[in-house]
């Protein structure tokens, strides 16, 4: 889930 | 995707667009910190290593190259093509003291103590508080050209929009992540001065 976020945002 | 972060995406692809343009037609880059620009660059470096690492979608890819690209492009405008217009006798803020305390903080509170993570908190603690040169510059002068003040309420309003992305992504996904929420919010309150100016002035005019 926080690598997603991480990555998925600009 | 929510809306608020669709409009946050697309508030900063302006803000750079309308940077780029402006420097290109106007073939100057008075008025412009170049010490934000560097420090813009910087951040997204850091940030986007995780185009070698993850890949999420085209989307994603495509908008951190363009990031990546516009940031360098204005770079080498300012500091090679149309150097002779660089301002840098009033672009005196001292990066060093927002570089080094961002490192120091991202060192000691971060999710992981991992160098992409590391990296990656850097990166948001920097961008921050990266545009304080260019506020500095604008409130040394008394004055911003309005393609300028543009620049910047495109560029402060993509935060803005972002908390609110944050906001629904904590009811819709309940997930949210504090380290970017705070610095989020320190982003966008350094805007508040100008925004009120931007706002009043846009509305009562010159």
């Amino acid at each position: 889930i926080l690598e997603s976020f991480r990555h998925d945002e600009l | 995707m929510n809306v608020f972060r669709l409009l946050g995406d697309i508030s900063h692809l302006l803000a750079i667009i309308i940077l780029l343009l402006k420097i290109w037609k106007t073939r100057s880059c008075a008025g412009i910190s170049g010490r934000s620009q560097v420090l813009f660059a910087v951040v997204y470096t850091a940030r986007y290593l995780d185009l070698f690492t993850s890949y999420i979608s085209a989307y994603n890819s495509i908008m951190k190259l363009v990031f990546l690209a516009a940031s360098y492009g204005t770079i080498y405008l300012m500091f090679i093509k149309f150097k002779a217009s660089y301002d840098h006798n009033h672009d005196t803020f001292r990066i060093e003291f927002l570089i080094l305390p961002c490192v120091l903080l991202s060192l000691l509170i971060n999710h992981e103590f991992s160098p992409l993570e590391i990296l990656w908190t850097f990166s948001i603690y920097l961008e921050s508080v990266a545009i304080l040169p260019q506020l500095f510059m604008v409130s040394k002068t008394g004055e911003a050209e309005s393609i300028t003040s543009h620049y910047l309420f495109a560029l402060g309003s993509y935060r803005a929009l972002y908390i609110l992305n944050w906001i629904y992504r904590y009811y819709a996904e309940s997930h949210y992540d504090v380290i970017a929420i705070v610095a989020g919010i320190v982003q966008t309150v350094l805007y508040c001065d100008f925004f009120y100016l931007y706002i009043t002035k846009g509305i009562y005019g010159q």
